[in-house]
């Protein structure tokens, strides 16, 4: 049985982690159980709301995206997920104080920037790298 | 079973923020992002100072950073290579020797380097100056070089090292771009050696020309078109961080 699996077996057995995708018509946010599962979420800091648009040149605003959700890997489910993770979940489920769950986190992230004056009235424009979540998924 | 079990989650915390930890939060973001607080601006509201030249030449470097920041970083970038930070300073002391008839004529422009932030490595530095057509010298082709003032002497002319050349014509119009990376490098190592750049130009039989004359316009012109000096920084790879 081995043997016969073993040659079904896709080339590519070391795949990153399948991103979450953001929330659509099809997406089951809140599981099967009423829980949220593993998102992004945005908590938007507006440089605008905090009267900071006479020195920050650009953005108006800035998107801090970050992963919240359970990371649970029902048997039937889609797993979305490494196979660490599903297997982190289970073992998990089987000793739950000898090893944490799966957690949120980033899968994909992106550079983000920021141009302002400095109080000698010189411009700035500071990129900082791995900055925005662009996606989430289990770990 | 095929159902996840009911304990609660002994990996990851999660809770709902309080709206003090919000703020607390969105503080602690923004200082992330270097924008610790209201800097103690010494001109006039935005809106005065946008159209000029440097604000305006950074909002365009800011717009092609944008569009690298959506495609991960890394190797695909363009534009602005491996540059973390970039400042333009805006030309605070501009030195003239121009008047009556005395030769060489040159300019020079000092600039306030005192808010570069520790830690940063210069990976380019450039000087722009707008250039008007000129009709003095007429049809002539010109050399304009920048120095770095290196040391000013009390009565003799001050050590000068030289940093960019670059040869264009009389009637040409449009942004001059100085390589001034090297007195960069140095200002960054001994911020008190900021003497500032020095500018001729030269006609190709080597008459010293007034810049002015030549149509390099200084601190009188429009605000759009004035001169400043822009560098670009790297990031050590282990900056200091304020404990928080």
């Amino acid at each position: 049985a081995v043997r016969s699996l073993r040659r079904r077996l896709p080339k590519k057995t070391n795949e990153l982690p399948q991103p979450n995708k953001l929330p659509g018509i099809f997406d089951d946010i809140h599981g099967s159980h009423g829980r949220q599962v593993c998102r992004r979420h945005e908590l938007y800091v507006s440089f605008q709301d905090l009267g900071w648009l006479d020195w920050v040149i650009a953005p108006q605003g800035y998107s801090a995206y970050y992963c919240e959700g359970e990371c649970s890997f029902p048997l039937d489910s889609c797993m979305n997920a490494t196979n660490h993770a599903i297997v982190q979940s289970l073992v998990h489920l089987m000793k739950p104080d000898a090893v944490p769950k799966a957690c949120c986190a980033p899968t994909k992230l992106s550079a983000t920037s920021v141009l302002y004056y400095d109080s000698s009235n010189n411009v700035i424009l500071r990129k900082h790298r791995n900055m925005v979540v662009k996606a989430c998924g289990c770990h | 079973g095929s159902s996840p079990s009911p304990r609660p989650a002994a990996g990851c915390p999660q809770r709902r923020l309080g709206p003090r930890e919000r703020r607390d939060l969105q503080r602690e973001i923004l200082a992330v992002l270097g924008l610790p607080g209201r800097p103690r601006l010494r001109a006039p509201p935005a809106a005065a100072r946008l159209p000029a030249s440097a604000p305006l030449f950074m909002l365009d470097l800011y717009h092609a950073m944008a569009g690298d920041d959506d495609e991960d970083g890394g190797p695909r970038e363009r534009g602005l290579g491996r540059a973390d930070l970039v400042m333009s300073f805006v030309n605070m002391v501009e030195l003239d020797r121009a008047l009556g008839h005395q030769e060489p004529h040159w300019k020079e422009f000092r600039f306030d380097l005192t808010q570069i932030p520790a830690g940063e490595t210069v990976t380019a530095a450039e000087f722009r100056i707008y250039k008007l057509p000129s009709t003095h010298p007429l049809n002539r082709t010109l050399h304009v070089s920048v120095f770095e003032v290196v040391r000013e002497q009390a009565n003799r002319e001050s050590d000068l090292f030289f940093l960019d050349l670059q040869t264009l014509r009389a009637e040409d119009e449009g942004w001059l771009v100085l390589d001034v990376t090297a007195a960069s490098d140095r200002w960054l190592s001994n911020r008190n050696e900021d003497l500032g750049l020095r500018l001729y130009v030269e006609t190709e039989d080597g008459r010293s020309v007034d810049p002015g004359l030549a149509g390099l316009l200084g601190r009188r012109a429009p605000r759009s078109k004035q001169p400043f000096m822009v560098t670009f920084f790297r990031e050590s790879p282990n900056p200091t961080r304020v404990p928080r």
